[in-house]
């Protein structure tokens, strides 16, 4: 893994063979959970980072919309950066002491495979709708926090079709059973592209959530970390004070369950290339987002719950 | 393999709430066939769309008629994915130091 080409953008294929590549490389400390199938068959492939048995965990995801290249790209980045400084890094190698880090690199492998193929700007799931001639639902609103409710379309063409019912959609579904039956999830940070924000909950609602002070401070810290790098500037919030209201989305689901620091990103960038992100702002992207991820996994792991 | 000759994203820049809420009609009308990357919600907020070349003349028209200021994003969005193709396989083809 030490060949692979971090800098560009790659294909299915080459992501599940890198993820092979590193659960080969690092017996004992990196794993592969199969946590279900996609709507095509395709295996939705967790890594699992872990020093020890039993541990509470933190989960990290990318590409679950499949368009939004750069993250696949900086979750492919991160896997080796885990790698590369546990034992060197004191604050991720105390973070690996007491809790095991899962990542789903290609949370919508059907979906991101159509983009290699077929249509780059694809956005959804790629399951047919009944009754309908659009493919497709958005696996960001499935969720079941605040289902149905304004922020997601009833269409099954539109980009935000929500899904005939809450997670309908086998992707999502994965999560939803593996978070329930692993039951120690502590966060939970989704990540999308663009137009750089760091969000929490809600998307559904304008009630404040319970913890959301705590939220606005990490958020704080986390983007002041990612912009001591390239400068990068960062809003950051609620989803709903912050972008826009979106029911069933994925965190508003996960801080439901209990997981207290569920954060979703938008990466670069503000609106020059968009989804069409140059891959060489691939590695600059991917090394400022780490250092805000670390400052949420450190502010967990110095305050357990 | 859909390709997107001729398209263009547009960043409109909408200064109060009923511009917002012309680019919410806009965004409903299906036949135009708008991917709205970054959707009509505020003013505060940019609105980026991606719009089909069909659908190119109509939709600049609108905004004219409603002085809704716009600025082009990606001028050609082929153009743009054809460089991304070229440059995964020109990186790809180089060996790896």
């Amino acid at each position: 893994s030490d060949d692979y080409n971090y800098a560009i953008y790659h294909t299915l294929n080459e992501i599940n063979s890198f993820i092979d590549m590193l659960v080969q490389e690092n017996p004992g400390f990196v794993s592969k959970i199969v946590i279900g199938k996609s709507y095509e068959g395709r295996p939705l492939n967790v890594l699992k980072f872990s020093t020890g048995a039993n541990r509470p965990g933190l989960w990290i995801d990318t590409g679950i919309h499949s368009r939004e290249w750069v993250t696949q790209a900086s979750g492919t980045w991160f896997a080796k950066k885990i790698v590369t400084d546990y034992g060197r890094d004191t604050e991720l190698t105390s973070i690996l002491k007491n809790y095991d880090i899962f990542l789903e690199i290609v949370t919508n492998p059907d979906g991101f495979q159509f983009t290699h193929t077929s249509n780059r700007m694809w956005r959804k799931t790629r399951k047919p709708n009944s009754g309908s001639s659009c493919i497709g639902v958005d696996p960001n609103r499935n969720w079941d926090a605040g289902f149905g409710g304004p922020g997601a379309s009833s269409s099954p063409c539109s980009e935000t079709y929500r899904g005939p019912y809450a997670h309908s959609e086998s992707e999502v579904k994965a999560i939803v059973d593996f978070v329930k039956s692993h039951g120690r999830i502590k966060a939970f940070v989704s990540i999308h592209s663009y137009s750089q924000m760091l969000l929490y909950p809600y998307g559904y609602t304008s009630t404040p959530c319970k913890d959301n002070a705590e939220l606005h401070e990490v958020a704080g810290k986390a983007i002041t970390a990612l912009k001591s790098l390239y400068n990068t500037q960062y809003s950051y919030g609620s989803i709903i004070t912050t972008i826009y209201q979106a029911s069933g989305g994925t965190i508003d689901w996960t801080y439901n369950q209990g997981i207290k620091y569920s954060f979703t990103f938008e990466l670069r960038d503000t609106g020059r290339y968009g989804f069409i992100l140059p891959a060489s702002q691939i590695l600059p992207t991917a090394q400022e987002t780490w250092l805000a991820l670390m400052a949420i996994m450190k502010h967990a792991n110095n305050n357990p719950y | 393999k859909e390709t997107f000759e001729g398209q263009q994203v547009l960043r409109i820049t909408a200064v109060n709430e009923a511009q917002i809420n012309l680019l919410k009609e806009l965004s409903a009308n299906e036949d135009l066939g708008l991917d709205f990357w970054m959707e009509p919600v505020d003013e505060s907020l940019p609105v980026d769309v991606r719009v089909p070349f069909h659908s190119l003349q109509a939709v600049r028209a609108f905004l004219g008629y409603h002085e809704i200021h716009y600025e082009i994003m990606i001028q050609d969005l082929q153009d743009l994915l054809d460089e991304e193709q070229r440059e995964m396989m020109k990186l790809k083809a180089q060996p790896r130091s």
